[in-house]
């Protein structure tokens, strides 16, 4: 789940626009 | 007044920043059934989550975010992910709720295993917040001052970020005077919230280094 992902993991994705996996 | 560009960036920011909010469902949840701390603890966590993808999304749309340098972009982002958090979850609080509902918000972060040192200036802050009555698009745009701060850590390009920031600056002084011709310190108020949030900031780093000791 995102909440395992560390903030600078959950902010690259979303730059990268994979949000809505 | 402000000039026709300003009023297009405005208009443009502001839109962003209603376009993109935490989805209602996950916003639902906080208000549903009692739960244990530690699933308090694990909501919140992903409250926080969604409300990182949010902010993302709000800033890929801030003109000339995108054309500052790529590891620029994350440096800003993760430097100031925590007080646009904070920013926004006073806004929420500010808001008028239905019967009950700030009660049960309270209730759920004072469980969540937050020590009263961290609960107290928050729930201050946003308290001080809402004394500002502040409109849809003050909120806008200083988030995205908050977001577009030149001095956080690891930034190489400071004065490409400055540029943007500054624009941001003249619009919203510009928009305070506008709007509160009878308060002359509105503007300088809301500055001064930066502040406060940069002093929330530093007790969330205090507050995650203590849950990692324990």
């Amino acid at each position: 789940p995102a909440s395992n992902l560390g903030l600078e993991d959950i902010i690259r994705k979303a730059l990268m626009g994979t949000v809505e996996e | 007044e402000l000039s026709q560009d300003q009023q297009a960036l405005l208009s443009y920011i502001l839109e962003a920043y209603n376009k993109h909010r935490i989805p209602p469902d996950m916003a639902k949840k906080l208000l549903q059934e009692q739960f244990s701390t530690e699933e308090n603890f694990l909501l919140l966590t992903e409250m926080a989550t969604s409300h990182v993808q949010v902010l993302v999304e709000f800033t890929k749309n801030i003109p000339g975010f995108q054309s500052l340098d790529h590891e620029d972009q994350i440096a800003l982002l993760k430097g100031s992910a925590v007080e646009a958090m904070f920013l926004r979850s006073a806004q929420a609080f500010t808001r008028k709720m239905p019967h009950g509902h700030t009660e049960m918000l309270e209730e759920r972060i004072r469980k969540s295993g937050m020590s009263e040192k961290f609960i107290v200036p928050m729930f201050n802050f946003y308290k001080s917040i809402g004394g500002l009555q502040m409109m849809q698009e003050e909120h806008a745009l200083l988030t995205a001052i908050t977001i577009l701060s030149p001095d956080r850590p690891y930034i190489k390009d400071q004065k490409a970020v400055e540029l943007l920031q500054e624009a941001m600056l003249e619009v919203l002084s510009k928009f305070c005077k506008l709007k509160h011709p009878q308060e002359p310190q509105h503007f300088a108020r809301l500055l001064g919230r930066l502040t406060e949030l940069r002093t929330l900031h530093h007790h969330h780093a205090e507050m995650l280094e203590s849950w990692r000791m324990s």
